[in-house]
């Protein structure tokens, strides 16, 4: 969903 | 963030600088698959495009700037500076065999069809295999010098501690991404030979060398 596509990884 | 997290990025962080002090240092490309150097440009470059559309943090931007610049600045003395020291003859793997297959991954297993989430997906997919030239080319010339090794440890390392943070935000925060943990498998499962090689001869203060 949403915060899947929020990638706050490197 | 947390521990593994960070170590893991501390890692990736160390092999990029390692190899660009090396180079730098040694005044030499020898043994380094700018193959390799080239793919992880495209990497940082199709990953990183969100420097511009999404903030997390000044840490993740900062990093993002670094990954970006030094892998830039490696394929900048591989490929002009230290040119003549580049052994192209044993950097032989035949890269579009990953950066086709790579795309057309992207294309088809991808949380949603956007530009910036494919090409974000094609970045993981990529850089999953992003190694494999560095690691044929060790294989063709039988050997690879200490610092290189250095290297290909703290960068096979980094994927390997990002697993056990997938792990950790599993069961903290209900993280679940599988596009990038399974490419993070692969990749780590393509250092493990390397790893055996490192850990039995390297640290023993033997040079790398293939039997």
């Amino acid at each position: 969903g949403e915060a899947i596509l929020k990638h706050d990884e490197l | 963030m947390n521990i593994f997290r960070l170590c893991g990025d501390l890692s990736h962080l160390l092999a990029i600088l390692l190899l660009l002090v090396k180079i730098w240092k040694t005044r030499s490309c020898a043994g380094i698959s700018g193959k390799s150097q080239i793919l992880f440009a495209i990497v940082y470059t199709t990953r990183y495009l969100d420097l511009f559309t999404s903030f997390v943090s000044i840490y993740n931007s900062v990093m993002k700037i670094v990954f970006l610049s030094a892998s830039y600045g490696t394929l900048y003395l591989m490929f002009y500076k230290f040119k003549p020291t580049y052994d192209h003859n044993h950097d032989s793997f035949r890269i579009l065999y990953l950066i086709v297959p790579a795309l057309v991954l992207s294309f088809v297993i991808v949380h949603a069809y956007t530009l910036m989430e494919v090409l974000w997906t094609y970045s993981i997919y990529l850089e999953a295999v992003a190694i494999m030239p560095q690691l044929f080319m060790v294989s063709r010339t039988g050997e690879a010098e200490t610092i290189t090794s250095h290297y290909l440890f703290a960068l096979g390392s980094y994927r390997a501690l990002y697993i056990l943070n997938w792990i950790y935000r599993y069961y903290t925060e209900d993280f679940l991404d599988l596009i990038v943990i399974i490419a993070g498998i692969v990749q780590t499962i393509l250092y493990c030979d390397f790893f055996y090689l490192y850990i039995t001869k390297v640290l023993k203060g033997k040079r790398l060398s293939l039997p």
